[in-house]
């Protein structure tokens, strides 16, 4: 499982101090589907990267299993994320200079039983995009390329920062019910920030952060 | 008024024709506040670079007011744009270098009786945020940011791609009643692409596209 004990962020910029997470605590469990709310600015995308290595907290601890992630250094957690992480980052990150294929391919080098590229392609209904590069997609379609090379190499845990912000309602369910499989059929723990109620409906629990702090955590009982 | 004739946008790569835009006639009167919706991939982003010459149509012709759009060079475009539109891009596009008011500011050095800078920080809520740099923001106050920058010049046409796409509901909320004041007050024609069916319900017409076609004209008998 993943824990957060009294986790803080804050950014210094001169005088200004701002608060990014203040003394968050939080334990998830292996295999949870976890939906995270708040509003712009309230501090979702910081605890993410927090959680999942890409980012130092200022002060706290996150361990993950037997790992403490906030004692490693950047090459162990470089390790780490790639061995175990998957991520749908809020702007796409995909290497211009490599095609759809070859960005999901990047994805599942790292994998120990990933899916085929083909089979993911389907599945985010890009498969005949698959030779076009990104400077060629509409904005859903890269989001949806960025879905697909996380999804491919089965990670532990997903880390999804707004993964059908820029979708249709249609294309976003497709999305979805693929993110919902890997977690029901694959056990991979899957954290979600959206700003898709629906989306929460889904989830095993519900967590609520308000200017850098959490403030609810929601079971869902109807799962 | 602007006016869109059998316009037709055809992108080939190497065997493999992409229609993005097919045949699409369309007329836009001025001051009118029009919606866009459609599939992942439909289109939108196109038809719109198109109409706001930022990008040039295969065939077709368009025209905004007396000026023919689709026959002018690169410079004249860029004069034509900077007078007299308004753009919120999908991707944001701030200017890395330049902190939240410099931002707003290259926006509103073109305007004839453009806004206060901190009166459209205020607006977007964004006033305490003034001297952060784009990487210090989180992604909805980066859209926010460019939100603030289209409208400080006061633009005669404003062209909007998923403006509210990384924003919760309130801030969305917020967002679109300064868009709304822009076209309400000020007579701005406003084009919103959008995957937000309720935004839909705020226009006078709602323009619906399928794979590169406009497949729908609706008008808004309750405005
Ligand atoms: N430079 C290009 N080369 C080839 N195909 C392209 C290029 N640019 C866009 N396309 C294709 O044109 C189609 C329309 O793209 P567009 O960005 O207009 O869609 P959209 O409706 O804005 O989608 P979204 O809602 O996902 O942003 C897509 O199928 C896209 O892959
Ligand atoms: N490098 C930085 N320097 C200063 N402040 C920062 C920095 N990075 C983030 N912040 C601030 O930390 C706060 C939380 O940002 P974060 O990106 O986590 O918000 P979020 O909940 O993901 O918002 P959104 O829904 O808009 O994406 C924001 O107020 C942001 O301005
Ligand atoms: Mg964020
Ligand atoms: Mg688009």
């Amino acid at each position: 499982g993943i824990k957060l004990e009294e986790v803080t962020k804050i950014y210094e910029s001169g005088e200004i101090k701002t608060y990014a997470c203040k003394n968050m605590n939080l334990e998830i469990k292996d295999g949870e589907f976890i939906v995270v709310l708040g509003p712009s600015g309230s501090g979702k995308s910081t605890m993410l990267n927090i959680i999942s290595g890409l980012d130092t907290p200022t002060s706290g601890k996150i361990s993950i299993d037997k790992d403490i992630i906030s004692d490693m250094n950047t090459k162990e957690l470089t390790k780490f994320r790639r061995n175990n992480l998957g991520f749908i980052f809020q702007q796409y990150n995909l290497l211009q200079t490599l095609n759809v294929a070859e960005n999901v391919e990047v994805g599942r080098e790292v994998g120990i039983d990933p899916f085929e590229i083909d089979e993911v392609l389907e599945q985010v209904g890009l498969l005949d995009q698959k030779h076009k590069y990104p400077y060629q997609l509409s904005g859903g379609e890269q989001q949806r390329v960025s879905i697909a090379r996380a999804v491919v190499k089965k990670p532990k845990i997903m880390f999804c920062d707004e993964p059908t912000g820029a979708l249709d309602e249609e294309t976003a369910k497709e999305v979805l019910s693929v993110l919902k499989k890997l977690n029901e059929v694959y056990k991979t723990t899957l954290i979600i920030i959206t700003h898709n109620p629906s989306i929460g409906m889904m989830a095993d629990r519900i967590i609520k952060l308000n200017s850098a702090e959490i403030v609810e955590v929601k079971e869902n009982k109807n799962r």
